[in-house]
């Protein structure tokens, strides 16, 4: 932690203000709370939309989310790529203006959907992309 | 609308109210690449769809094998163990391989036995397809009219045909050709392929359709659809779709004749990417400038 010099002090509370408040390197409390990056469940379910009655298949799917924190030390996380360390780096230099590595999928896979069209004709399709198989620091 | 709630568990995070839910179902239909929610006129059963063995004609049967023969692969892509599909609706290798390389695949339903207009003698022998529900921004790969030929009819027929010449039906096998046109305009043929059928032969038969397709969906007001024309080899006489055994709209559900259709996506990878559409931005915040010359294509509003 820099020594704290009056006007560094004006300048962080300044900069406090224009990006929002909490600093993760401030309130250490804050940070130990939030939770590493990993992957959460979210189910997106087809038959809680009431479609099933033109959606042959599937019920729906495990779309999933990524979610938590990407601090320092890295290591602790599953997955960082090499750079989200220089990005840690860089952020733990300057936390106002470059932002942490961030949370995001790192392994995508496809679902395919059956359905009818207003012709009674069926149709599949293929999405690539929808569902997260894990999650990690970029 | 559930949701993890940071220790591992799933908890209900609100009820959605009646808008809410439609803005949510409006969504989820956009990231499915659809305009609207469909409404079919064949209400499926409402036990588990996929067990269901009666109440599907084939053209929904056959895209439920598809379904099922699709694997996730590790690299997150979708590949076909062909099996299934293969020992029920006979594939060749190049449709397993349109199977793997279409984004979309769609099978339609005959309607031709309900048209009218089309003077044309064998009700039987004429197939029409509903083109307007195909996708835009798509490309065909390749489409087949499959058609089901059911030995005991052949037998059947055989058996009730007067022994006109007798060497013709006394137990030898008869040849059939059957041929394939497109109805044209003035109700003119263009002929699009033909092939032969041995009268021991039993199963589905592809006939390629690719050419008439593509041209239906550039030109749907010359979608008049294709007409079946049978003949015996050996006089060149003219005979019914059923005297071949061919399963016509009056037979079993399961062996109707339907077209099936494989489409590759043809919008911009990046959309393709991103679950078919990209989020549009209000109008407010879009100046025209920006997109006067943007080859991107025209984004549907949202």
């Amino acid at each position: 932690i820099r020594r704290q010099t009056p006007n560094n002090n004006k300048k962080r509370s300044k900069d406090n203000e224009e990006f929002g408040g909490w600093n993760p390197y401030a309130d250490l409390d804050a940070r130990l709370s939030r939770r590493s990056c990993q992957k959460k469940n979210l189910y997106v379910s087809f038959r809680d939309l009431g479609w099933q009655d033109w959606i042959i298949a599937p019920d729906g799917y495990a779309a999933s989310y990524c979610n938590g924190e990407c601090s320092f030390p890295l290591n602790a996380h599953m997955n960082a790529s090499n750079h989200a360390i220089v990005q840690t780096l860089v952020h733990l230099m300057n936390p106002y203006r470059v932002p942490k590595p961030c949370c995001a999928p790192i392994k995508l896979s496809s679902i395919s959907v059956l359905y009818f069209d207003d012709n009674s004709n069926v149709i599949l399709k293929k999405y690539r992309n929808m569902v997260v198989k894990s999650c990690g620091c970029h | 609308f559930y949701y993890d709630n940071g220790v591992d568990q799933t908890v209900v995070h609100k009820h959605l109210n009646k808008r809410e839910k439609k803005e949510m179902q409006s969504e989820i239909l956009h990231l499915l690449g659809l305009e609207h929610r469909p409404r079919p006129v064949l209400m499926l059963p409402s036990k588990k769809k996929l067990e269901v063995d009666d109440g599907l004609s084939s053209a929904p049967r056959f895209l439920i094998d598809v379904y099922q023969s699709l694997t996730e692969e590790d690299s997150g892509e979708l590949k076909l163990t062909p099996d299934l599909i293969e020992r029920e609706f006979n594939v060749s290798d190049s449709d397993v391989h349109s199977m793997d390389e279409a984004d979309i695949i769609m099978s339609f339903v005959n309607r031709g036995q309900h048209l009218h207009g089309i003077r044309h003698h064998h009700s039987f022998g004429r197939f029409w397809f509903d083109l307007s529900e195909v996708p835009a921004q798509t490309t065909v790969i390749s489409a087949e009219l499959r058609l089901y030929i059911n030995l005991t009819m052949v037998q059947e027929n055989m058996n009730t045909t007067e022994k006109a010449d007798e060497e013709e039906t006394e137990g030898k096998s008869q040849n059939f050709s059957i041929t394939l046109y497109e109805i044209g305009l003035e109700d003119s043929l263009i002929y699009i392929d033909s092939m032969e059928i041995d009268s021991h032969q039993e199963g589905w038969v592809a006939v390629n359709v690719s050419v008439p397709l593509q041209k239906w969906l550039v030109k749907p007001e010359e979608n008049f659809g294709l007409q079946l024309v049978c003949r015996l080899s050996t006089s060149g006489k003219q005979i019914s779709a059923r005297e071949v055994g061919l399963v016509g709209s009056h037979g079993n559900d399961k062996l109707q004749p339907f077209m099936v259709a494989f489409f590759r996506s043809s919008m911009p990878s990046t959309q393709k990417q991103l679950g078919q559409q990209l989020p549009v931005p209000p109008k407010e915040l879009i100046d025209d400038e920006d997109f006067e010359n943007d080859e991107v294509p025209k984004r549907s509003s949202r």
